[in-house]
């Protein structure tokens, strides 16, 4: 048996918005320590891994290891049917072929059932290295977004240096050129608006503005957005997701031909 | 534009 309850179904929600425009479908891994997600969008360009442990959830039961393949179109659909205030609870049995999306209003008089059929996939797994990156800039998501956006704007792909003035993003194209600065903040009285900046060798990255403007839609799961980025390796795009775990996005660089 | 790497070039299949 397996059985995982959050109150806010919201979180969840805001989870598969997050990761709807990469993945097509995905293996949920369910243990006693939580559930765990590592998928890579169909051109191997990105990587999505989730984490959401079991002691953040308000109640959690995994009898036995459970590797669900479940298609994020239709997950996604199920969870827009939950109320804002609704709890959700997902169930399973040991040897399942359906998943159970219960959403339960909170003055309890609404009690809403969506069955999935899981699927059977191909398990694809990366080793990803232990790695200590050579800048960690942490910054507001909002301004993340914002930058990803407005230089979307301008070429395909955006240009990441960081240095221990700050970081620079920039994107050039047929039309022109855009450069955004960010300076580390001086005072760190607001955690939430604050940028800082880690940097033991300073990086210049390109990634594809379509995968940024992807990892972007974590936004609303938390106010802070970490980037780690080393010199020709890809970079480490990550949002906590409350107490409960993280959502991390791995994207390859684009290299000058 | 600059080429798009594979990122399992970055990291091994297991």
């Amino acid at each position: 048996m397996f059985e995982a309850r959050l109150v806010q179904s919201a979180i969840l929600k805001k989870v598969l918005d997050a990761i709807k425009d990469l993945l097509t479908e995905a293996t949920f891994e369910c243990s006693d320590s939580g559930i765990q997600v590592q998928a890579m969008d169909n051109a191997h360009v990105s990587l999505v891994s989730l984490n959401l442990r079991s002691d953040g959830f308000d109640k959690y039961r995994c009898d036995r290891n459970l590797s669900m393949g479940m298609s994020i179109a239709c997950m996604s659909k199920i969870l827009r049917c939950a109320g804002s205030e609704d709890t959700v609870t997902l169930r399973a049995l040991d040897n399942p072929e359906n998943i159970v999306f219960i959403f339960e209003s909170p003055n309890k008089e609404k009690l809403a059932e969506y069955e999935m059929k899981l699927i059977n996939m191909d398990q694809e797994h990366l080793g990803i290295p232990e790695t200590s990156y050579s800048c960690i800039v942490k910054m507001p998501s909002q301004e993340f977004s914002r930058i990803c956006r407005d230089l979307s704007q301008f070429g395909e792909s955006i240009t990441f240096a960081c240095s221990k003035e700050g970081i620079k993003f920039s994107a050039s194209g047929d039309y022109g050129q855009a450069t955004i600065k960010l300076a580390q903040t001086a005072d760190a009285d607001n955690e939430e608006e604050a940028v800082s900046v880690n940097m033991q060798e300073p990086v210049k990255l390109t990634f594809s503005c379509r995968y940024l403007n992807c990892f972007i839609k974590a936004g609303p799961l938390c106010a802070q957005v970490q980037l780690s980025m080393s010199n020709d390796v890809p970079l480490v795009c990550e949002y906590k997701i409350g107490d409960i775990g993280h959502i991390r996005y791995y994207l390859a660089p684009k290299i000058d031909d | 534009t600059p080429m798009q790497n594979d990122l399992q070039e970055f990291f091994a299949l297991i």
